[in-house]
């Protein structure tokens, strides 16, 4: 599974 | 979003509040180190280029733009107000920031997650944000005494990427699809560079006195 996008984070 | 990392960004907005109360209010930045400030701005100016290409909520492009406009002008104010700018400690501010940008650049082309423009430059400025405090904490060993404006700056500043460490934890165990070790390499390091503060930062606080860093 692809990584989660973590730019909803600050 | 969750509760650690509401907090987190809370913490993380009283930090710039406290330090832009100092500056604006007594018009002295003294103590602060203008190096990591402006390195604070380069993070910012190189994490948040997507803020017009990508919408996420009202509440992250208005976090955003906020910790953008904060950052420079704090800058601008100790490198250009009248009155501010003489309060700066130049001569006790004198860590080679620069020594800390090629690294984490270098270190952003070959560690991480898609070798894009935008990702490279989002994972540089999690790795200098990392080490952004540093210079921050050379000053604050060379100040004589510490006001406690700037020490509740660091605390804040310090304490915000500890709740996101937090959240980070919470995301893993709730979102199964969730990990991220380059982040959260980069926020251990960043709030590991604190645990000393951390301890002096307490230890005045519960002993009331001067807050003051070993040299």
């Amino acid at each position: 599974v692809e990584d989660v996008d973590l730019k909803d984070e600050l | 979003m969750n509760i650690f990392r509401l907090t987190g960004d809370l913490t993380h907005l009283m930090s710039i509040i406290v330090l832009l109360l100092k500056i604006h209010t007594i018009k002295s930045c003294a103590g602060i180190s203008l190096k990591t400030q402006e390195l604070y701005a380069l993070v910012f100016a190189t994490r948040y280029l997507d803020i017009f290409t990508t919408y996420i909520s009202l509440y992250n492009t208005v976090m955003k733009l906020i910790f953008l406009g904060t950052s420079f002008s704090i800058v601008w104010y100790m490198r250009r107000h009248k009155t501010v700018r003489l309060s700066y400690d130049k001569n006790n501010d004198t860590f080679r920031h620069y020594f800390l940008v090629l690294p984490c650049f270098l270190l952003a082309l070959v560690l991480n997650n898609r070798f894009t423009v935008r990702e490279v430059l989002w994972t540089f400025s999690l790795y200098l944000e990392a080490v952004a405090i540093i210079p921050q904490l050379v000053l604050l060993q060379r100040s004589k005494n510490v006001d406690n404006l700037t020490g509740n700056y660091v605390f804040f500043l310090g304490a915000y990427r500890g709740f996101y460490l937090i959240n980070w934890i919470y995301r893993y165990f709730t979102e199964n699809h969730y990990r991220r070790w380059i982040t959260w390499m980069a926020g251990i390091v960043q709030t590991a560079l604190y645990v000393d503060f951390f301890y002096y930062y307490f230890k005045s606080w519960k002993n009331n006195e001067k807050l003051k860093l070993p040299a």
